[in-house]
């Protein structure tokens, strides 16, 4: 569970 | 980036396209739901704040600004250019009944307590069920253009790839997100029943009710 801090998907 | 993420936005842009430009060409948006694009709008508006605080890639940025652009063109041409031909009567499912539920949801169930964080989760949910009014609307016409059903089958299928894309990034980036993937599943289930009904006709218009 790596929480993604930076959004990158649209 | 990977093919399955690339197609699916190429297949989510072809299918804004071919509805703002069905709408164009026709003058018309007969059969269309304005709610459901209403809804888009609002999800494109609450996900893509982050045009203003980080820059990702030049792909990024200007599939936002195109998304952001053309959903409200949409929109605009529905409510007020060619507003005589918006079909209100069939469009009538209760939005409310979805955007309260899913900003409840938001609040909490979310990765991170942020303004926008939490606004990225509200999208993320919205867009998951923002195709209702539209699928509603058909089953209440009984009907649906070719070219409508080509949009949805392309709107579908964006969120589909990016199930696929999200597993090819698990395997080779070792990172997912459950609440991008439980909502892309919720999201792809509700076309299951179109797509049936896509793949099955031959194309020559739809009598069908979802």
């Amino acid at each position: 569970w790596q929480r993604r801090a930076l959004h990158d998907e649209l | 980036m990977n093919i399955f993420r690339l197609i699916g936005d190429l297949s989510h842009l072809a299918a804004i396209i071919i509805l703002l430009l069905k709408i164009w060409k026709s003058r018309s948006c007969a059969g269309i739901s304005g709610k459901s694009q209403i809804l888009f709008a609002i999800v494109f508006t609450t996900r893509y704040l982050d045009l203003l605080t980080s820059f990702i890639s030049l792909y990024n940025t200007c599939m936002k600004v195109i998304y952001i652009g053309c959903a409200y063109a949409t929109v605009y041409l529905i409510y007020m250019k060619f507003r005589a031909t918006y079909d209100g009567n069939h469009d009538s499912f209760r939005v409310e009944f979805l955007v309260v539920p899913v900003g409840g949801l938001a609040v909490l169930i979310n990765h991170d307590f942020s303004f926008l964080e939490i606004l990225w989760t509200f999208s993320i949910y919205l867009e998951s069920v923002a195709i209702l009014p539209q699928l509603f609307m058909i089953s209440k016409t009984g009907e649906a253009e070719t070219i409508t059903t080509h949009y949805l089958f392309c709107l579908g299928l964006y969120r589909a790839l990016y199930l696929f894309n999200w597993i090819w990034r698990f395997y080779f980036e070792g990172f997912f997100d459950m609440i991008a993937i439980v909502a892309g599943v919720v999201q792809t289930v509700l076309y299951c029943d179109f797509f049936y009904l896509y793949v099955t006709k031959d194309g020559k218009g739809y009598r069908f009710s979802i």
